[in-house]
């Protein structure tokens, strides 16, 4: 079955900046 | 992020949409973030730290463009059209209201692209964010995206001379926003 998980809009903001930066390097 | 919610409903799979819409916006907001000339010359931490504390602000402008205001309709990055009575009815209904009040407000200044990406970068240049570690180069770098909007703006609205000034009190309002609304839940599939 479909799970769901709940992040706050700033956390998964944040989540894909640190992502995008580690990328990067 | 340990939260687990119920599937079944459709509001579920609404809001899954528009935070999956955040994902590409987000990475735009980084590359945008990058070509503004000086800001790759900051520290990275500060790098980090504006856009983490920016870009939900920098998304709200982005996403005006997204709100009929004149139908009350969102549409999404998936090209879906959602009515704004649809979308109140959800958890982050206060959310969608917010951002349309904005999107409504903005428009009246009628900014052409290049007044709306200096904005924005102003939006993301903000030596008053928290973590800061150079605010000296911080608020250089502000102190000339400031300057360059200023005079594009009197250049551009030479006939409506308030324009910069109500542009400028955006910024509080972006802020506020931000406090309200950053802590939005949003939900995914797994």
């Amino acid at each position: 079955p479909k799970t769901h998980r709940v992040m706050t809009l700033a956390d998964h903001i944040s989540h894909i900046i640190t992502q995008d930066f580690a990328r990067n390097q | 992020p340990s939260l687990y919610v119920d599937p079944s409903q459709r509001s579920q799979e609404i809001w899954e949409e528009f935070s999956l819409s955040f994902i590409p916006a987000v990475r735009e907001v980084v590359e945008f973030a990058k070509r503004i000339p000086g800001f790759r010359d900051l520290s990275e931490y500060d790098q980090v730290s504006l856009l983490k504390n920016g870009t939900f602000e920098v998304l709200m402008v982005r996403f005006a463009s997204l709100f009929d205001v004149a139908e009350r309709t969102v549409t999404f990055l998936t090209g879906k059209c959602y009515s704004l009575e649809l979308l109140r009815s959800l958890r982050a209904g206060q959310l969608f209201t917010s951002m349309c009040d904005f999107s409504e407000k903005l428009a009246t200044l009628q900014l052409d692209k290049d007044e709306m990406s200096l904005f924005i970068a102003v939006v993301l240049v903000s030596a008053d964010r928290s973590g800061i570690q150079d605010l000296k180069s911080v608020e250089a770098l502000q102190d000339t995206l400031i300057r360059a909007l200023r005079s594009l703006i009197m250049t551009n609205h030479a006939n409506e001379t308030t324009t910069f000034t109500k542009l400028l009190l955006k910024l509080p309002e972006l802020r506020s926003l931000n406090n309200i609304h950053s802590e939005e839940l949003l939900a995914f599939k797994v």
